[in-house]
């Protein structure tokens, strides 16, 4: 089967709706002297400690639209950072947008004035997944965005200087904190911001997002439970001017390469080593963020993180795709050329256009040759079918090949992704060029 | 610049360990 291109894999239809009724969760039963645990539940899903502050979840066109926005912004970034690698630190061109986080470097504040550079292009933290961590002491629990593709945790704090976003949360009230400190404009952690500025003596972070999402405040300490592990002198942002697709969260936790992460704060602890897991949509069960040694599953493969193009992302070398068990002819320079970023925060797989095209063809005639005829695409998926009356399909499997081997056999919940059950589309896209 | 998005990442433990330099694929995570 492997070599015909008639490997299936059995899907049940229901599975790619979401649940309706989430399990009791569970106690966090790995948590050691060098390993914690924290539960991951998507944020609109009905395990979603937000759930109820909805009033209804994104549609399917708001949730594809912000996750363009999100592929747009890690592409300046790369592109970016890809621009400083070559000509040896350039300055960041300014963008086209108004800078509403306004915060001067060397100076103060939280003005309106516009200064920033747009083009610095994070990705957008608005993701799907959501932790609950704790924050001060005593410890006060905020539900936060988890983040790969950007590093610097913030949450919401009081006073709200100049604006906060509705959040479930109590917002974070650093005077009720007795570990609380800001930041000192000459501490060495405030030169580790990529956009830091200085009022009183205080050192102030901004982070604007690819869409004009932003979040302004102090740099600060405060001690960070995760699970039952408390890290002293955690470096986070307490934000006095924040606005932008945050949902109901109070912030977001930064899990990326760059200094200010949780990643790289905690490495003296976990030795940079965490693993988590995304649950199916329809499941009624949570998925996990584990830190330390122990957070490898035994059988996972592994391929090497490539740490050349740059801070923050995961950068892997994805060198293949296999559809049905066949594998595509791709070249793998399609592949090589731009490279891949895994993300937690991006909804669909993103591929160089001649990758994507291959992969669209292939699916497209193993369909065909079950039975299935296309239908109309939607937003960025152009691969979609009617599963109408269907409770269980055979489709293509689809397997992810990396640099030393390691292979990604996507599970049935992640090839199709149901706009309903009478839209169902491959959850593929193209970046439209294979040079990006 | 590919991305891997959270849909194909779905029930796989997907692990990061900045001292080796690896990221690793676990089926049947959860």
């Amino acid at each position: 089967a492997g070599s015909s291109g008639d490997e299936t894999v059995l899907l049940n239809v229901q599975s790619l709706l979401p649940g309706r009724s989430c399990a009791a969760p569970q106690e966090n039963k790995r948590s050691g002297a060098t390993s914690a645990r924290m539960q991951v539940v998507h944020q609109h899903g009905p395990c979603s400690p937000l759930a109820d502050a909805h009033g209804k979840p994104p549609s399917h066109a708001e949730i594809l639209a912000a996750d363009q926005n999100r592929v747009e912004s890690i592409q300046r970034r790369v592109a970016a950072t890809a621009g400083k690698l070559k000509k040896r630190a350039a300055p960041v061109q300014p963008g086209p947008k108004k800078n509403p986080a306004g915060i001067h470097p060397g100076h103060s504040s939280f003005s309106s004035a516009p200064l920033l550079p747009v083009s610095s292009g994070r990705a957008l933290g608005t993701g799907n997944y959501v932790v609950t961590l704790g924050l001060g002491t005593p410890a006060s629990k905020y539900t936060v965005v988890f983040d790969t593709g950007s590093d610097t945790t913030w949450v919401q704090c009081r006073p709200c200087v100049v604006k906060c976003y509705k959040q479930k949360d109590p917002l974070f009230d650093p005077a009720r904190s007795s570990t609380y400190a800001n930041v000192s404009c000459s501490d060495s952690a405030c030169d580790d911001l990529d956009e830091s500025g200085c009022t009183g003596g205080h050192c102030l972070y901004a982070v604007q997002y690819g869409d004009g999402s932003y979040t302004v405040g102090f740099f600060a300490r405060d001690t960070l439970t995760i699970a039952h592990d408390a890290i002293k002198g955690f470096q986070f942002g307490c934000g006095e001017k924040n606005d932008g697709l945050f949902g109901m969260t109070a912030g977001l936790l930064g899990l990326g390469r760059g200094k200010t992460s949780l990643t790289v704060q905690a490495q003296y602890r976990y030795g940079g080593a965490f693993a988590y897991c995304f649950p199916a949509l329809s499941t009624d069960t949570t998925g996990y963020l584990d830190f330390g040694p122990g957070a490898s599953p035994a059988n996972a493969r592994v391929t090497p993180m490539l740490t050349d193009n740059g801070p923050t992302f995961y950068f892997v070398g994805l060198t293949g795709i296999r559809v049905g068990g066949k594998q595509l002819s791709i070249p793998e320079t399609v592949f090589s050329t731009g490279g891949t970023i895994v993300d937690s925060g991006t909804v669909i797989t993103r591929l160089p256009e001649t990758a994507y095209s291959a992969l669209s063809s292939a699916f497209t005639a193993g369909m065909a040759a079950r039975g299935f005829k296309k239908v109309a695409g939607y937003s960025i998926l152009e691969t979609c079918y009617d599963f109408t009356g269907i409770s269980e399909a055979a489709v293509p499997t689809v397997s992810l090949v990396f640099k030393g081997g390691a292979c990604l056999d996507v599970d049935e919940s992640g090839i199709l992704y149901a706009i309903s059950q009478a839209q169902v589309c491959l959850a593929f896209a193209s970046i439209g060029d294979d040079e990006s | 610049t590919g991305i891997l998005g959270n849909t194909q990442q779905k029930t796989y433990g997907v692990v990061y360990d900045l001292g080796k330099k690896t990221v690793g694929f676990a089926p049947g995570a959860c």
